[in-house]
């Protein structure tokens, strides 16, 4: 099954 | 202090409601530009942008940055009090630790007023690039609502693929699979029905239906929605809503097969 990815991997901490 | 007077708490209403289910306590960061709103849910796998801007109020006034730290289940049990037609104004003292609502109805001189208890909220910021989108799809919100209800009785997932043929959401499960393809159409008597897509370059991305549904809870909102893909980065769900506010949902996609 495809894996979710997190809003980590594409947006960052500001 | 913040005073912001809204014609119809319709508006207010629909957009808690439509993010309840998403988020639980959230910041109302309200300054001169209108009131912003950015939380993700427990997973970090969905954010939710809202912003309303002062020129949804009348008046509106904001001497400095509030933020509001709201529950938001309190908060749908006070709005639930405020008839959709009711003026609503929200009041804050600066560095308050109560924000009030004020419900007025039109014609019956009804007043209501609720203070809801502020919550120290410490959520970090995310930063959210400008992205350059590969395709943007603007559709009625009503049919997205209903390909991802319907496409999410078989899978969990569902590929939305653009190409200059159009946009193809597709899902296969343990009873078997379905997909429906869009073209762009041009509804001349109801431009609230059109599928406009643009597309600078091919772009095929895979994403949670369970949290696309939830997002279509905002349907509601705007007749429109508008999804905006590239690859490898989060989809925007974007209902528009009036004096360029808006009610912004980012998802991130699902890898690997």
């Amino acid at each position: 099954a495809p894996f979710q990815t997190d809003l980590y991997n594409y947006f960052i901490k500001s | 202090m913040l005073e912001a007077r809204l014609e119809q708490a319709n508006l207010l209403k629909k957009v808690v409601d439509a993010i309840k289910d998403l988020v639980q306590d959230c910041n109302f960061d309200c300054n001169d530009s209108g009131i912003a709103l950015q939380a993700m849910d427990n997973s970090h796998v969905a954010l939710v942008s809202m912003m309303l801007k002062s020129e949804s109020f009348s008046p509106f006034r904001c001497d400095r940055n509030i933020a509001l730290g709201i529950n938001l289940t309190s908060l749908t049990k006070v709005l639930r009090c405020a008839a959709n037609e009711d003026i609503l104004t929200l009041k804050a003292e600066d560095a308050p630790d109560v924000v009030n609502l004020v419900f007025e109805s039109a014609e019956s001189d009804r007043l209501s007023e609720y203070d809801i208890k502020l919550m120290d909220i410490d959520q970090e910021h995310l930063g959210i690039p400008e992205t350059e989108y590969a395709a943007t799809i603007s559709m009625p919100s009503a049919e997205f609502q209903k390909i991802c209800r319907d496409l999410m009785a078989l899978s969990e997932s569902v590929s939305i693929e653009c190409t200059k043929e159009g946009v193809k959401f597709a899902c296969s499960g343990d009873i078997g699979s379905g997909s429906v393809t869009l073209r762009s159409h041009t509804n001349v008597e109801k431009p609230q029905l059109n599928v406009e897509i643009d597309l600078s370059e091919p772009v095929a991305l895979t994403f949670s239906l369970k949290y696309l549904v939830n997002f279509c809870k905002a349907s509601g909102l705007s007749e429109q929605v508008r999804l905006c893909l590239s690859n490898e980065v989060p989809l925007l769900v974007e209902y528009a809503l009036s004096n360029n506010s808006y009610l912004r949902f980012y998802l991130a996609p699902k890898i690997g097969d």
